[in-house]
């Protein structure tokens, strides 16, 4: 009977008691699924993702979903002022969202927004990073390995030119990024299972 | 559910905004 939902994802942390199983899945999904469907628009647009077999496209978005999200929608955690940012527009405090059941998870998302912000990447690098994050993602599913390994490190040489192109006096950036990956990984875990662990009552 | 992603219709979503494309490739 739980009465906050604090994943930012949502307009709001606060349900409506008198709002069904049902309403409060469909709500979430008028959020949710507009942002999916960015990622697989943005999937499309990476070279060589299309001529992936269609099982490992799916297969990729399905696992790495998540982790590209993340990345994309960092900035909805504001380390300045301990704030998370539901997509609603309403800034929450960390506290306030703690005392709604928000725990490790929000740490460790808050952990990782602040070092990936602190890159300071350009909107250049941040694609070309996400892309990456999404060819790496987990590979348990996938028909044909090897195209996806040959799209991943195609996709790691052109992060690392870029990044050595415009910081060349910060060779270890490049290094931070690559270190990113199992954050996500972990961070995909920690969200797997609360997601397995969380139900809406109807 | 045991899959995470089934949990929250993911599957579903991505082949819908995949196949969408492919409808709309020109002949």
């Amino acid at each position: 009977n739980r009465m906050h939902l604090v994943c930012p994802m949502n307009m709001s942390p606060h349900v409506d008691p008198h709002k069904s199983g049902h309403g409060i899945w469909e709500e979430f999904s008028h959020s949710f699924t507009p942002a999916v469907r960015e990622v697989v628009e943005f999937a499309k647009r990476i070279p060589g993702f299309r001529e992936l077999s269609q099982h490992d496209q799916v297969s990729l978005l399905k696992a790495g979903t998540f982790e590209v999200l993340v990345v994309r929608f960092a900035s909805l955690f504001e380390v300045k002022d301990r704030t998370v940012t539901f997509l609603g527009g309403k800034k929450y405090s960390v506290e306030a969202l703690r005392a709604m059941g928000a725990g490790d998870l929000q740490n460790s998302m808050f952990d990782f927004s602040e070092k990936l912000t602190g890159l300071g990447l350009n909107e250049e690098e941040m694609s070309l990073f996400t892309a990456v994050v999404l060819v790496s993602a987990d590979r348990s599913g996938i028909e044909n390995a090897n195209s996806v390994e040959a799209l991943q490190e195609t996709l790691i040489r052109a992060l690392r030119s870029l990044i050595t192109k415009n910081h060349p006096n910060e060779s270890a950036i490049f290094t931070k990024l690559l270190l990113k990956l199992p954050d996500l990984r972990s961070l995909n875990n920690m969200h797997s299972e609360q997601l397995l662990a969380f139900k809406v009552h109807p | 559910f045991s899959d995470p992603a089934s949990n929250l219709g993911l599957e579903d979503i991505i082949r819908k905004a995949l196949m969408g494309n492919l409808e709309e490739r020109p002949e």
